[in-house]
């Protein structure tokens, strides 16, 4: 959940 | 999505259109450093790798390919268009781009949240954007008379990450475990180079002088 959470910022 | 992140993407979005603008307008691409795009290109195509792979929202997907089409058409107006590629101050924009690349990447190698391919090369285009402006700075330290446009479009650059420290925070606040030490770093570092030139932004829109950095 969080490696998505890290990749939701441009 | 909280005010300051969006805030923050249309600054930056902002920023784009008015570069654009100016080197549309004007036929001239003087006093921007073609270094610090070509580093900004090389950090959204490291970061957007996982532009096909990894849906996150609409909104995410059409930023990401706003802004890689729009640093390599920037990139094709200096460096291809005929009328402008000559306005480039090639002689001044000297800035080595191995002082930045380099020992990013060696950054990037040692300090990331997991040892992929894609989690490296994601961590390296943090630890770019960082200090991609360099270039850029040192260049306009060097121009004299700096048009409006291009303060302007260097002011929003450094806004659009002030703003997202406001989202940093916010996030920490409002989102359990949301932690993000190598991207609040780098950020805040970015951050900080553009303070020299906030100081001087702000201090000539307020007695009302053409910009200039003392050299």
């Amino acid at each position: 959940e969080r490696e998505d959470l890290k990749k939701d910022e441009l | 999505m909280n005010i300051f992140r969006l805030a923050g993407d249309m600054v930056h979005l902002l920023s784009f259109v008015v570069l654009v603008l100016k080197i549309n307008a004007t036929k001239s691409c003087r006093g921007i450093s073609l270094k610090t795009q070509e580093l900004y290109t090389l950090v959204f195509v490291c970061r957007y790798l996982d532009l096909f792979s990894n849906f996150i929202s609409m909104y995410n997907t059409t930023m990401k390919i706003v802004f890689l089409g729009t640093s390599f058409a920037i990139l094709y107006l200096m460096r291809g268009h005929k009328v402008i590629k000559v306005t480039y101050d090639r002689e001044q924009d000297t800035f080595r781009y191995l002082f930045l690349v380099l020992p990013c990447a060696l950054l990037a190698l040692l300090i990331h949240n997991a040892w992929t391919p894609f989690e490296v090369v994601w961590t390296f285009s943090i630890y770019l954007e960082a200090v991609a402006i360099l270039p850029q700075l040192v260049l306009l330290q060097r121009t004299q008379n700096i048009d409006n446009l291009t303060g302007n479009y260097v002011f929003l650059l450094g806004l659009y990450r002030g703003l997202y420290i406001l989202n940093w925070i916010y996030r920490y606040f409002t989102e359990p475990h949301y932690i993000q030490w190598i991207v609040w770093i780098s950020g805040i570092v970015q951050t900080i180079l553009y303070l020299d030139f906030f100081y001087y932004y702000i201090k000539s829109w307020k007695n009302n002088v053409k910009l200039a950095l003392p050299s």
